[in-house]
Parts: structure tokens; sequence; C-alpha cells
């Protein structure tokens, strides 16, 4: 069964987002909101338990230029290796794919290769280079990721990418795990005399004390 | 695990971008802890399209880049606080800010020791200003300790390193009504005279946190 974006953005409730006083306006969106960006969030089955979205996707229809920061914990999964290699090759990203359900930590080579396949595979489906496409993953640690299972997910997933509301919320929600609300927020302001907009989302309930460079 | 992605459609070249996403990560992300375990994963990507049309920002001090800084920390530390107030168990946000201090990095260190502790008491709704003056006194930042002054909200609990008298009812109240609504139980910290200042953000520490985590398996 096919949840619509409208369930999957709606699955959990949102966060209350507090934000100061400031020259900017809060607008909907997440991940959207700015020029150029499209997201997705659907079940693909990599979950242990339940039918939450579990794949999210965003990508951008330009070269944007990426950074990244990243764990310094020294037992890195795999997604965290793959992204910092691709991040010194290339300025530029295109696609961010990311799995909750399992962590694809501890994981060896074969987890690592994993992350190729997938990356490879979303890269053909939208007609960029490998490197263009990042990973993050979340869930259990010490598990590969479901890779048949994401990997026949990937052409509805892609098929289903909007700049819409609803696919920046969609997305929010399927890259949680224990989180009880999805994470995901943006802003309008000027910058140099131009509206520029900045959104994104976020998960993440236990196992927190991030220390990331 | 923390994951983020974020999205703008600034102008911005790389170097200059990849400093600013560090930045804004110190100022957010860096400073949340609900458990003290840093995770394997912990990733924040971050992407910049340029189609807003903004004339390309390609040095840090300018003032579009200034601009831009703001906007970013504001949207990381919106999506950094929503997942300390989802802390696994929790019932409040804590908000800890710290000022005086001599930098903004030792004001945020501070900051996130006291967010770190087991501030179990805030569970327990007492107002604990010894472990809070204890958590900021041990975050290896040297300050004089007679210059410590704790407040807890908009009541203060101690002044000049020393505990004052407090309606420890409205203290004690003031906590339970953040538990009951979820909301935020916020600790302001003076060190000195500095002009360093920082946050971060925690959670309180309940029964349901060690329940799901004693139920969780690798």
């Amino acid at each position: 069964v096919s949840m619509t974006g409208n369930e999957s953005s709606n699955y959990i409730p949102k966060a209350p987002i507090f934000l100061p006083e400031g020259p900017w306006k809060q607008i909907p969106g997440g991940v959207t909101a700015a020029e150029g960006f499209k997201a997705a969030g659907m079940y693909g089955g990599l979950r242990a338990k339940g039918e939450k979205p579990d794949l999210a996707l965003v990508t951008c229809d330009v070269d944007a230029i990426s950074a990244g920061a990243f764990t310094m914990n020294v037992v890195a999964a795999a997604p965290v290796l793959y992204c910092k290699k691709a991040l010194d090759v290339a300025k530029t990203a295109r696609a961010v794919l990311i799995n909750a359900g399992q962590a694809n930590a501890a994981t060896g080579d074969a987890g690592y290769q994993d992350v190729i396949e997938c990356a490879s595979a979303l890269a053909e489906l939208l007609q960029m280079r490998p490197e263009e496409v990042l990973i993050e993953s979340t869930g259990v640690i010490g598990h590969r990721i479901k890779k048949e299972a994401l990997l026949n997910s990937l052409p509805k997933l892609v098929a289903s990418l909007s700049s819409s509301i609803e696919g920046a919320d969609s997305a929010a929600v399927a890259i949680t795990t224990t989180d009880l609300v999805s994470k995901s927020l943006a802003i309008e302001s000027q910058v140099g005399g131009r509206t520029v907009r900045v959104g994104g989302m976020a998960k993440g309930s236990g196992m927190i004390h991030p220390n990331m460079a | 695990t923390l994951l983020g992605v974020i999205t703008t459609d600034a102008m911005v070249a790389s170097d200059v971008w990849r400093k600013m996403v560090q930045i804004a990560v110190n100022r957010s992300f860096n400073q949340i802890t609900v458990d003290g375990d840093t995770s394997t994963n912990d990733t924040v990507i971050a992407l910049a399209s340029g189609l807003s049309g903004l004339t390309r920002i390609v040095s840090i001090n300018s003032y579009e880049a200034m601009q831009l800084q703001e906007c970013l920390d504001v949207v990381m530390q919106g999506l950094a606080k929503s997942i300390a107030w989802d802390g696994e168990g929790a019932t409040c946000l804590i908000e800890v800010s710290v000022t005086g201090a001599d930098s903004e990095t030792e004001a945020a260190k501070i900051a996130r020791s006291v967010a770190s502790s087991s501030l179990a008491a805030v569970y327990g709704r007492d107002p604990n200003w010894g472990r809070i003056a204890c958590a900021a006194g041990y975050a290896g930042i040297p300050f004089h300790q007679n210059k410590l002054q704790v407040l807890l909200g908009d009541i203060l609990l101690m002044e000049a390193g020393e505990p004052q008298p407090f309606d420890r009812a409205a203290a004690s109240n003031y906590l339970r009504k953040a538990g009951e609504t979820h909301g935020t139980v916020e600790i302001h910290i003076s060190v000195g005279d500095g002009l360093g200042s920082g946050q971060a953000w925690g959670c309180d520490l309940s029964y349901d946190y060690v329940k799901i985590n004693a139920e969780y398996t690798t």
C-alpha cells in the first residue's frame, strides 16, 4: 500500500520551533523553501518495525555548493566516511539520500560498498555523477542497509520528488527513528539586497551529544 | 543520532560556505546534548543552490556573509533546539545561556557542560543551584568563582559565587510548569565581565529515558 505525500508528512507531529527575533521571517517549506530544491519521503520497507516513512531524498536542480559536518567519533559509519571522501573530491553536490532503520556503522567494507552501490544507482536514475550524491543513515549500529528494498524504492522515491511543503515535510518524517516529532523549518531574509531563503530538516532524540567537524 | 540537511538559494563560494556551515554547527548542533553519547553517524549536509540571484559571497568578512551567517545560525539553532526538546523521555527543554566569559568558545563550553550534566534535579523540579555551579566549574574554563551568578528563569539563585535567599516554591513551580507544558527551563549564568557569550541546550533526564534505552538493542 503506498502512502500519499500528505499521509507521509503528517505521520508524526511537527516539533514546535523556537526562533529568536531577528531580520528574518519564518516560512513553510523546510528543505524545499530555497530555490532549486526538491524533496520526498516514503516508506521503503527499511524499518525493522512499522510502516513510518524511512527513506528520504533531497535534490537540487543545479550543482549546489556543498558543505558537511561529521561526527568525530572514530567508529564512524560507512555513509560518514563516504560523504567525507565525496566532499573532498567535489565542491558541489546535487542529492542527499537518507535511510532510517540501519546505521550502517560497524559494517566493514561490505557496508561501505552498500553506500557506493546506492549512491551509484541513484546517480544513474538522476543522471548525475555518483560523487554528487551524498548519503546519511541512522538506526541500529551493526546492521547493513536493507539494500534490495532501498534500491527497489528509488524509482518511486525519485518520481515523488517535489518542491512542495509536503515534499519537505514527508522527508523530515522519513529520516526519524525514535523521534516523537519531526524537525523542519525555513526562513526568508534579505542578504545583499536580495531575498534569500535558508531551510533545513533534522532528526535526533537519543544518542545525542554531537561533536562534529 | 543526529542527522540534518540544510538548503539555501544564496550564492556563496565553496570555501566561505564550508567555514560558515562549521561556525553555525558549532553554535547549534554541537551545543546540544541529551545523553552524552556521541553517535557514529552524526552528519549535517548543507547545500547552496545560488538561485536567489544574490551576487556571489566570496569573503567571510563581508556584510552579506554576516547576514547569511545569522540566517544559517538561526535555522540550525531552531532545528538543534527541537532535537533537545524531543530528547528521549524529556519533559522539558533546558536552555543554558552563559555571559561574561573571555570568548564565545569559552562561554559555549561552560554552557554545554551545564546542559550536559545529569541535571536530574530538573526532572525532580528541584532548583539545584549547587549542581549548576559545579557543572560550570568543571567545564575546564577558568573563571573567578566569586563572580559566578546563576538565575533560573528570572529567579536569582547565586550572586558573587554564593547562594542567595530565593522563593523555593516559586523556583520549583517554574520547573514544574515547564515540565507540564513541555516548555523551556532557562538557566542564565554569568562568570565575569568578559564579552564572550554562548548557549547550549539539553533536556531533563527522566525514568522514561532509562526505560527506552534499557529496551533498545543494537
